[in-house]
């Protein structure tokens, strides 16, 4: 939430921006975004027709790399190398943090080995280095780095942009999850008036073992 | 509203809390216990 | 209008302090009113003293038979149980704090003490009675306040009791019965022999329309705060001692059974009062302790279903 609440003056900056122009001027603009070391959301931005209407233009692959920064990750990138811009410093390091917010979406322990394949660093220290300078300090994640057993765990990834198929298990989640909650209340409706009920029998019962302590002392007085 | 769908989308990823055989393990001890408190309470009712 | 009770009459305050309508009666006070921040910082500070015994005083105001407690500052003491006069380390303290407090503004007087019973309950130990005694001789009025900060955590509720004792030698008319609540063994002589010095005040709460609109916004922090912790965890030494106090118990009733030529049968006649039998109060004691710990994985339960069965 604090991640969103950052950057939604910079979504709207940019949505402004790309409204206002278009073509050859998108470009330069699409390059700002994805360098910018706050931004990581850009859906808002690639749903302006401006943008769209780069499809089959001569600067349909800023198109693609805006597509790329929005549901890609390092790895598409690479395999994708010849069809999308050279990346700026500032773009590379955008697009590893985006890699480790995909990969945390699919796991909540991710090993070392994992990591330092998918964004391409060769050792332990440096993959430490980014995760904390880059993508904690950054806000965009929140784990715990566990040395002994190589692997960092996860305990709050900022959301990436939707991929068009995700809607629907997304609904699926918040619908079970809603079900669940709705079953565990009348679970807890039903225990209480379970409760309600022993009580109000117990109580019947102490009174009639009274009632019958008292007429037995009676009898014997 | 994107910002909204990446929250809950951000969000759903915490789901589970936690899981692990070793979290597992230490409830259904801890269930277990009270349910031994419990029933010891019953015996020193009766 | 909720905000009235925070006006500080002086004039008034001074009228009252002159009448002394306690004077002739020991039992004039009969109700407290605490404000919610005096209430957090008392319970916070007891929390934070642990195991250990702490001890603060409390400012505030009269208003006909309620005490008025607006705040309330923390003294630098440890361990109140341990020694006859704890306050006395702290008396350079407690001047400073008042003289720097009415050149702050700050009106109200000193309205009484507290301090934490951590884990053995809300009541006046001889070393409190004697002190409250001596307060209520010297520094009229006077309340005496005592947190069990380890039951707050355990119960889910504050666990707090507002306490004036009664003059030397004053004889109280039968009391009616006060809330049962568990003394542990080693206690249980000096809560026998003091509980009828004093008597308890009802405690009722207020707040500011600045303290409604500050917990409101402090709301969602606090249900993280409930739902990330647990009473069986973190209250585990406790249990544990409540347990090992109640088996105690349980061989004291076995052996007064044994040593009773006719167990507890009295006749009605030979009964001065109506009194619980002490397996009557054991098993008080082991229900309390067991729906302690229901409620507890009661909790841990619900929080499972609700945060651990669903997957994306």
């Amino acid at each position: 939430m604090d991640i969103e609440q950052k950057q939604a003056d910079l979504i709207e900056h940019f949505v402004k921006q790309v409204s206002a122009n278009k073509g050859s001027f998108l470009a330069s603009i699409i390059i700002e975004a994805t360098s910018n070391p706050s931004l990581f959301a850009f859906s808002e931005i690639l749903a302006v027709s401006n943008v769209a209407e780069l499809q089959g233009t001569e600067h349909s692959m800023y198109l693609n790399l805006l597509r790329l920064f929005a549901h890609g990750t390092w790895s598409d990138y690479k395999i994708n190398a010849g069809s999308l811009p050279n990346l700026v410093a500032e773009q590379v390091l955008k697009l590893k943090q985006l890699t480790v917010l995909t990969l945390a979406e699919t796991s909540k322990v991710l090993p070392y080995d994992h990591l330092m394949q998918e964004l391409d660093v060769t050792n332990v220290r440096e993959l430490e280095d980014f995760l904390i300078n880059e993508c904690m300090y950054s806000g965009i994640v929140r784990g715990k780095l566990d040395q002994l057993r190589r692997c960092f765990e996860v305990q709050f990834a900022a959301g990436r942009d939707l991929r068009p198929a995700q809607l629907g298990s997304m609904i699926q989640t918040l619908t079970n999850w809603l079900s669940t909650s709705d079953n565990l209340l009348l679970t807890i409706q039903e225990k209480i008036k379970w409760a309600d009920t022993m009580s109000e029998l117990d109580k019947k019962h102490k009174k009639e073992v009274d009632d019958r302590v008292e007429d037995v002392k009676k009898t014997l007085s | 509203e994107n910002s909204l769908l990446r929250q809950v989308s951000s969000l759903l990823r915490r789901l589970p809390a936690i899981e692990s055989g070793k979290f597992q393990d230490d409830f259904l001890m801890e269930y277990n216990d009270t349910l031994l408190v419990t029933y010891l309470a019953m015996l020193t009712n009766c | 209008a909720s905000d009235a009770i925070f006006f500080y009459d002086e004039s008034a305050q001074t009228k009252f302090q002159q009448e002394k309508p306690w004077a002739n009666d020991p039992h004039y006070f009969k109700r407290v009113k605490i404000s919610a921040l005096a209430l957090l910082k008392m319970v916070v500070h007891a929390r934070s003293g642990g195991t250990i015994e702490v001890m603060g005083l409390m400012q505030g105001k009269t208003d006909g038979d309620a005490i008025i407690v607006m705040d309330a500052f923390a003294l630098p003491v440890e361990g109140t149980e341990t020694r006859v006069n704890a306050q006395a380390d702290a008396y350079e303290y407690m001047v400073d704090y008042s003289q720097t407090n009415k050149q702050a503004g700050r009106l109200e007087n000193v309205v009484g003490w507290y301090h934490s019973h951590p884990g053995y309950g809300c009541w006046l130990s001889g070393i409190d009675v004697s002190t409250q005694m001596l307060n209520q001789q010297f520094q009229e009025p006077f309340l005496a306040v005592v947190i069990d900060p380890t039951r707050t955590v355990s119960a889910g509720k504050v666990e707090i009791g507002a306490f004036r004792t009664y003059p030397e030698g004053f004889k109280p008319a039968d009391e009616p019965i006060s809330e049962y609540q568990t003394i542990p063994l080693n206690k249980i002589e000096d809560f026998g022999v003091h509980c009828k010095q004093y008597y308890s005040l009802d405690i009722t709460y207020f707040k500011s329309s600045l303290d409604c609109h500050l917990l409101d916004l402090l709301w969602n922090k606090y249900w993280v705060n409930t739902l990330s912790s647990s009473p069986l965890l973190g209250n585990g030494d406790y249990v544990a001692g409540q347990i090992s106090d109640l088996a105690e118990k349980l061989e004291q009733a076995e052996n007064q059974m044994a040593h009773t030529r006719f167990g507890s049968i009295i006749t009605p006649s030979q009964r001065k009062k109506e009194e619980e039998p002490a397996l009557a109060k054991i098993t008080r004691d082991s229900t309390k302790i067991t729906v302690e710990q229901v409620h507890g994985l009661m909790s841990q339960v619900i929080k499972d279903i609700l945060f651990n069965s669903v997957r994306p």
